[in-house]
């Protein structure tokens, strides 16, 4: 019991509370079903005892989706931290799930629990990997469309930290437009 | 204060036997 709370006192605290939850696709069940809540935690330990022990993402089948979101912030456009903001999407060929998928999601994971967002931090509410049989797709979602500054911000910092070469864009969808039109004709709000 | 983290300090912790 000593050793735990010792422990305990020499974890190194997350600056948020951060929650794991994993969709798999049941076509069978209501969409909300599919859902679950895996686990939270607090500690750069505890982050990676959690991430040593899951599946990789590119081991996941179709259809399943791991999302690290803020305690408390569903992994949906519906809850009301996300409904007025939008997503960083990063999409992937096929070929990119051997090779790319599970570094640029643990860059994704690693910039969120770091807080990597300067000033903005507050902006983040999670990051998605959705594991698809025509590409996978990695997203972080922010919670305000309209935030110019912190958008912009968090993408540039983003796709640095990824390492996409200064060729490739990328772009920023507000939810109120995804929820609306099928992903291929969501247009982008703001780029970089 | 505000807690952030590099990449380096987080990656620092991934193979620590206490985390396995």
């Amino acid at each position: 019991k000593e050793m735990t709370a010792m422990e305990k006192v020499m974890k190194n605290p997350l600056q948020s509370r951060w929650a794991l939850w994993f969709f798999k696709n049941v076509k069978s069940q209501p969409w909300q079903c599919n859902l679950r809540l895996v686990t939270a935690f607090t500690t750069v330990e505890d982050f990676w005892a959690l991430h040593t022990h899951i599946q990789l993402a590119s081991k996941l089948s179709s259809g399943c989706d791991y999302s690290i979101f803020k305690d408390g912030i569903e992994p949906m456009w519906e809850d009301s931290r996300n409904k007025r903001g939008g997503r960083w999407l990063i999409t992937l060929s096929k070929q990119q799930r051997h090779s790319d998928l599970d570094a640029l999601w643990l860059e994704t994971l690693l910039c969120l629990i770091g807080e990597a967002f300067d000033e903005y931090n507050e902006d983040i509410c999670g990051a998605v990997v959705n594991i698809r049989a025509k590409g996978d797709k990695i997203a972080v979602w922010t919670r305000d469309a309209e935030n110019r500054d912190a958008v912009t911000h968090i993408g540039k910092v983003y796709k640095e930290r990824l390492g996409l070469s200064s060729k490739i864009v990328i772009g920023y969808q507000a939810h109120a437009d995804t929820a609306t039109k099928s992903n291929s004709l969501t247009k982008n709000k703001f780029v970089v | 204060g505000k807690k952030q983290y590099d990449r380096d300090f987080l990656l620092s912790f991934q193979y620590m036997p206490a985390c396995v």
